[in-house]
């Protein structure tokens, strides 16, 4: 996401 | 996905599959804090609602499936398993949950990114999760006898931090927007706690004896 905060870690 | 990232992920498989086997094959949970296991099992539990409204790929949902159950079926052949749960070191597993909770919780609810329910949940758990290691170091550091895969169960969870570390130098590096500050430094805090761990771990390697911590 733009606002670098997506959470596609585990 | 990047290299460094799927070995965290995959370290991170491999210390609850050695947790889980053991306890399996040799039916005990000797030097097994369970209280470091009910706390991951919440870690997940906050971090993951979002199996219910976000999807990222096949692979992200399935281990997040994958660390929901094998997390609940540790957390239940400690506490309900007839013979399991007897050999678990209730009087030396001591730490108090609310002193790592109570922390988190408030942190996460000042210092988040949005002020949303599921946003602090998740906060929350990456607070946590830095954290919920301790009251198995602190049994560790109690028990004489660790057996090998209770230690080597923590240098594979050392392990998948260290890789996850190595994954954030390499997305700060090639992704332009990626910021993650709270995950940076709770990661960093979590890692540290390993070191002092990892030292000894080292060095009873090399000498090719027992792990045993200095109290």
């Amino acid at each position: 996401a733009a606002d670098g905060q997506a959470h596609d870690e585990l | 996905m990047n290299l460094f990232r799927l070995c965290g992920d995959m370290f991170h498989l491999l210390s609850i599959m050695v947790l889980l086997l053991k306890i399996r094959a040799t039916r005990s949970c000797r030097g097994i804090s369970l209280k470091t296991q009910e706390l991951y099992a919440l870690v997940f539990v906050c971090r993951y609602l979002d199996l219910f409204y976000s999807f990222i790929s096949v692979y992200n949902s399935f281990m997040k499936v994958t660390f929901l159950a094998t997390a609940f079926s540790i957390v239940r052949y400690m506490r309900y398993d007839k013979v399991v749960k007897q050999t678990y070191d209730r009087e030396q597993d001591t730490f108090r949950y609310v002193f790592l909770i109570a922390p988190c919780l408030l942190l996460a609810l000042v210092l988040n990114h949005r002020f949303t329910l599921t946003e602090v949940l998740w906060t929350f758990s990456i607070y946590l999760e830095a954290v919920a290691i301790l009251p198995q170091l602190v049994l560790m550091q109690r028990t004489q006898n660790i057996d090998n895969l209770t230690a080597n169960y923590v240098a594979l969870l050392g392990a998948y931090r260290g890789f996850y570390i190595l994954n954030w130098i390499y997305r700060f590096a090639t992704e332009r927007h990626y910021r993650q500050w709270i995950v940076w430094i709770s990661g960093v805090i979590q890692t540290a706690l390993y070191a002092d761990f990892f030292f000894y771990y080292a060095l009873c390697w090399k000498a090719n004896k027992r792990l045993q911590l200095p109290a």
